[in-house]
């Protein structure tokens, strides 16, 4: 699974996700990537999210809205909502988790609870960073 | 207004170094930088999120080493079915594709129903002819395919001919 979140220099936030599934996946079965709001969601004044990991669980919990809603309705900022969601999905369901956020004021969280997740970013310095594992 | 910013993932999991060679892992990183630069562009000359984000995991998709579009996982009928999504987070406008076998980017696809239907979702054969019908590049289905997907699905099978699938890694499993 691949995706991206961007905030540009007019405030707006947008998301996009796209996977292939996983390996000897049941014809027809479709996880979170496609479905609105479990692994894919975008909030101008709040925030955007792609999220990676077994699609399954991301849709139960419709998770990429609920990092958006614990920040509109429980004020939580954008470190502790993805933090909540993908530490929970480690300790609740067991299940490998990742998503990159970034919010209306240009924080980018990336969190993860497997040994490693292929991200980048660009931020307000211009610097362009790649990372593999929790380098 | 705030300063731009890109970031984006490759998926998650083991990422065990054994998995890849050297020269694999150099190359991930290497299009992790090129999908971060295609979105940087658009949005240091100014233009939209949107815009940005298809950029970026179109460059994914294009990738060998990612779970997407070309290298997506193989399903258990060895033949590739993709999912993929885009949502503009000022208008609260989105799109999807699902079970798709012949759009060579989905991310394109997600952003054409969002923009040239009534539709959030489009599944399937269905979703295959209306991105043909709206000019999206299309290919066999054997296009998304590489060697480490099929080996990948072979020893997956082969742990369920042998009755150990249950002491699958999850790399093996989700690749």
């Amino acid at each position: 699974t691949v995706g991206a979140v961007a905030l540009d220099g007019d405030g707006r936030l947008a998301a996009a996700t796209s996977t292939g599934g996983f390996n000897n996946k049941p014809a027809g079965r479709v996880g979170d990537t496609p479905v609105i709001g479990a692994g894919t969601y975008a909030r101008n004044g709040v925030c955007a999210v792609s999220c990676t990991g077994q699609g399954e669980v991301f849709m139960r919990r419709v998770a990429a809205y609920d990092v958006v809603a614990r920040m509109s309705y429980a004020g939580q900022t954008l470190r502790q909502a993805t933090d909540a969601l993908v530490l929970d999905m480690l300790s609740s369901h067991r299940i490998g988790a990742g998503l990159v956020a970034v919010d209306a004021a240009g924080n980018v969280a990336m969190p993860f609870n497997t040994l490693g997740m292929a991200r980048g970013w660009i931020a307000a310095d211009g610097r362009l960073r790649v990372a593999t594992h929790k380098d | 207004m705030p300063s731009p910013v890109i970031a984006i993932h490759g998926g998650c999991g083991t990422l065990a170094a054994d998995l890849q060679s050297a020269a694999d892992w150099a190359e991930t990183r290497a299009h992790l930088a090129a999908a971060l630069r295609a979105a940087w562009r658009i949005l240091a000359a100014g233009g939209a999120a949107l815009d940005a984000v298809e950029a970026a995991v179109v460059v994914l998709e294009d990738s060998p080493h990612f779970n997407a579009g070309h290298g997506a996982a193989l399903t258990e009928d060895a033949v590739h079915e993709l999912d993929a999504s885009i949502m503009d987070g000022a208008t609260m406008a989105a799109g999807a594709v699902c079970t798709v076998r012949t759009i060579r980017n989905p991310v394109r696809a997600a952003r054409a129903v969002m923009e040239r239907s009534d539709c959030v979702l489009l599944a399937g054969a269905a979703a295959d002819a209306f991105a043909q019908a709206h000019g999206l590049a299309c290919v066999g289905n054997g296009y998304f395919t590489t060697e480490r997907r099929v080996q990948a699905l072979a020893a997956l099978k082969a742990r369920a001919a042998r009755g150990t699938i249950a002491l699958a890694s999850e790399a093996e499993r989700h690749g």
